[in-house]
């Protein structure tokens, strides 16, 4: 399904350059949970956001579902992660005047979804990460950890194939992280789905398949969790 | 030190009313290590705006070291912050287009400090969270861990007597969050700082003297840890 190799990723800043990446391997079968660890720093999101086909690598090969990315034009990316590709950034990225529902609503306007089908999903969304009663609340009329739910609710918008989450927890107690990991790992067992999460929660690593580790830009460890 | 009692906040949102603080009380000795925790949307992040001056309550008493909160001018209050609390949000709040270290430096300049030693202490405190090499780059040419530690240096600029620090661990793995969490008890038992932190991470719980446990508003538990 996603196959990636000898990744590596620099940014330029100035004179100086830093490598994010330095040259990493990573394949992933659909419908596997993946945990992608590693200390602050290490690559962990710029890696998920090559995966996502949000950045394009410096070097190395990245296919997804066959498709050589590199390959592709702007549109036909767009097109593409719209389609099979839910991102839950680490900063969550909502339209700061939006309401819940409408940022829910938002990935949906784009594949051509009828406003009645979008508000009722937008809210069976929202109800399942536990904010049923702040649909109408902006971004700044909610805590942290319920602007991280409804980019949550909003990466599943429009029932991708694959699930990228950045830290999904990073700001949710375990009473309320628990129903997050819950529907995350349920969309891999019952739907097949493909899961990919950048944690250093435990309680999320937990429902991996298998468990990648990140150091300096490259992959230190993989250990397979199931058989 | 800080007295606050009967302290409720109402968000006025439209026609309804979101009540996150319904009548609690908090006193906190100086030195003290105070931890709060709770579920999302409990009422941490409000409490800690309060607290922090930054916002007032709906209702209740606020005083911080004898002086009432609620007296205060709105230039006294700014005053008053400037030389006293250091505050980490939840959302960083770094100024996008400023240096890591120049958003360190920011306070200084509020405080009168020349440019000398702003740089040499923004610098200091940037090593100290362990971003020697990233004092240049701008908080989107930083990872979210990064850039929570650069809020974290920014709120020790002027060396304040309280700190308040939400979430400060939310984006790090253990091994980015130890020296932070270290720091930040050492200037209690090393400098008689006031440390308050909004967690929901057992390792940074662990170096508190009290934790103090909300839900839906109110403070249901407090657990004191060090005689
Ligand atoms: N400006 C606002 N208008 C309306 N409701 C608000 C506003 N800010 C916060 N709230 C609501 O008040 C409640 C408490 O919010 P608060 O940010 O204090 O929670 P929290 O304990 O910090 O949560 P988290 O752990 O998710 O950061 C939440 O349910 C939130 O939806
Ligand atoms: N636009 C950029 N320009 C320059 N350096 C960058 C840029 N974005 C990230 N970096 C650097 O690349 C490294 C990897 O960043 P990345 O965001 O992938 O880390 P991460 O593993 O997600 O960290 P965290 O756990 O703190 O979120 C970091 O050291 C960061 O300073
Ligand atoms: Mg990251
Ligand atoms: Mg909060």
């Amino acid at each position: 399904l996603l196959e990636f190799r000898g990744i590596t990723k620099d940014y330029r800043l100035g004179k100086t350059v830093v490598r994010a990446l330095r040259g990493l391997d990573l394949v992933v079968e659909e419908g596997e949970v993946i945990a992608i660890m590693g200390p602050s720093g290490s690559g962990k999101s710029t890696l998920m956001h090559i995966v996502g086909a949000l950045d394009t690598p410096t070097g190395g090969t990245a296919f997804l579902d066959g498709q050589d990315l590199q390959q592709l034009k702007e549109h036909q990316l767009v097109a593409l992660r719209g389609k099979k590709v839910g991102f839950v950034f680490q900063t969550f990225n909502l339209v700061q005047t939006l309401s819940a529902q409408r940022n829910v609503e938002l990935p949906m306007i784009f594949q051509g979804i009828r406003k009645g089908e979008r508000a009722r999903r937008a809210r069976e969304l929202l109800i399942k990460v536990g904010l049923g009663d702040r649909v109408k609340h902006k971004p700044n009329e909610l805590s942290g950890g319920e602007r991280q739910r409804v980019a949550m609710a909003r990466a599943l918008a429009n029932d991708p194939e694959i699930i990228l989450a950045d830290e999904p927890t990073g700001n949710l107690d375990t009473e309320s992280g628990t129903p997050v990991l819950a529907m995350l790992k349920k969309l891999s067992v019952n739907d097949g789905k493909t899961v990919i999460i950048v944690t250093h929660d435990p309680d999320a690593a937990a429902i991996a398949d298998r468990i990648v580790r990140l150091r300096d830009g490259h992959i230190v460890e993989e250990e397979v969790r199931n058989a």
